[in-house]
């Protein structure tokens, strides 16, 4: 309740016209987003317990301790850049989908190496493919990371309920697709 | 067409510098669709008049039509291309870019757009920023929007539905709260372009069968309605604020809009959540 609390009044702060409208000062601008991030960071916390739940077995989210989540969310991935993804690190995606049907969802994920092996909640392998980042995105200032590719795969996840989805980096089964890329002449 | 690319229910023609020129449903009906940024310039006001206000946090007040870039950028644009996917990474200038999305298994197109930090010391004006469509269709007029956050009203330009109304500023008095679509319809041909957006912008149809979408803006003068300050945001380099956003353009027959617009727009704000975690040994072990 104290953790999901912050949010929740924070969204009710920001029913106010200026922060609807952006006519608030930048000050004040610089505030809601302060707020906003650290209500959401808690949260992630709920969220994370909630997966765990909703999980048969409990993995170790992160570095051992299933309640550490920090780095389990991309806070940057609207920048392309993730520290989680474009470690060397194999990554068990787990995929969460509120809505009340199937839905398809095409997972971008920057990266750093270009050969790896997707593969699905049976272990089949999913088609997959690695897209150059658009070099203005890479200039993109505060952006701090070594991607300069997103891995881009589907994923179809069931109504309310998760699906995960394994990135494997470098193993032997991995065939990379590489896109056509040319300039236009 | 240079070349086209292929989504689930049309195909996307491009010329040979990468722009997007028409979209050809499969029945061989074809509409033109010309896409390009364009800016206004903010009209500083001198804040003497009640109604010569600066164009503002609460008021946008250009200073004449929208200008077009001139495309000075020799890089020329990237095409990627990989099974099912087609991307065309373009610049349209230093501080403007954007990426056409296709895919052969989606409805419709992805705009991916870079903007910012938007130039204005060098000259002293605030600007705008737009995208514009500009399409083939015959519209009357009229524009769909969202504005009361539930159903599409139909607003007609220079037009109020409830009292005579002297247009006075072209641009601001059709403007629309855009939250998350707006949509043309051509009744004759019975087809309905749709784009959606990731966040409330504003946005217009100022002639017909053309839609436009306000992205980014700076101005360097407060228009006096209270918040005292101009909208120039400096971002983290103290250059000006980049903003990365994306629309989603859809072509449909009138009958089917309603259906694609709605589950598109609740899909995307109903986004499925990425979480990750190591994991050691197969994913059999994991599972």
């Amino acid at each position: 309740e104290g953790r999901v609390s912050a949010l929740r009044e924070w969204m009710g702060v920001m029913q106010h016209h200026d922060a609807v409208t952006g006519t608030e000062k930048q000050h004040v601008a610089n505030d809601y987003a302060l707020k906003l991030y650290k209500s959401v960071d808690k949260c992630r916390q709920v969220v994370a317990e909630g997966l765990n739940k909703l999980m048969v077995k409990q993995p170790q989210l992160w570095e051992g301790s299933p309640l550490v989540v920090d780095r389990l969310f991309c806070e940057n991935l609207n920048v392309s850049a993730c520290p989680v993804t474009e470690s060397d690190d194999s990554l068990a995606v787990t995929i969460y989908n509120p809505m009340g049907r199937t839905v398809s969802h095409t997972v971008r994920l920057p990266v750093v190496n270009k050969v790896f092996t997707v593969l699905d909640p049976l272990g089949k392998s999913v088609s997959s493919t690695i897209v150059p980042i658009p070099a203005p995105v890479l200039a993109i200032p505060g952006r701090q990371s070594k991607a300069r590719d997103e891995l881009v795969f589907e994923a179809v996840v069931p109504p309310v309920g998760f699906a995960t989805y394994f990135v494997r980096q470098n193993s032997p089964q991995s065939v990379p697709i590489e896109p056509i890329v040319r300039k236009i002449t | 067409a240079s070349f086209s690319a292929k989504a689930n229910s049309f195909d996307v023609m491009f010329d040979k510098t990468g722009q997007m020129t028409a979209i050809r449903l499969p029945g061989g009906q074809s509409v033109a669709v010309d896409q390009s940024f364009e800016y206004y310039r903010s009209l500083p006001g001198n804040n003497t008049a009640p109604q010569f206000r600066a164009s503002g946090a609460y008021v946008f007040r250009p200073d004449g039509p929208s200008k077009p870039y001139n495309n000075t950028d020799s890089e020329a644009p990237t095409l990627v291309q990989s099974p099912g996917l087609t991307e065309i990474h373009r610049r349209v200038n230093e501080y403007i870019s954007q990426v056409i999305r296709v895919a052969a298994d989606i409805d419709y197109i992805e705009l991916d757009y870079v903007c910012g930090p938007i130039p204005v010391l060098t000259d002293g004006v605030g600007k705008e920023i737009i995208i514009r469509f500009d399409t083939n269709l015959t519209t009357n007029g009229v524009l769909y929007t969202d504005s009361n956050g539930r159903q599409l009203l139909k607003r007609e330009r220079n037009r109020r539905p409830t009292w005579d109304m002297t247009v006075t500023e072209a641009q601001s008095g059709n403007y629309y709260p855009i939250n998350t679509r707006l949509a043309i319809r051509d009744e004759r041909q019975g087809l309905q372009f749709t784009v959606l957006n990731d966040r409330a912008q504003g946005g217009a149809s100022l002639t017909d069968g053309a839609v436009e979408l306000m992205v980014h803006r700076r101005t360097l003068y407060d228009d006096r309605f209270g918040v005292n300050e101009p909208l120039n945001e400096t971002g983290v380099d103290g250059q000006g604020l980049v903003i990365r956003g994306q629309l989603r353009l859809l072509l449909s027959s009138v009958e089917m809009a309603a259906e694609q617009h709605r589950e598109l727009a609740q899909r995307w704000y109903m986004e499925p959540m990425v979480t990750f975690a190591k994991y050691g040994g197969t994913p059999e072990e994991y599972l």
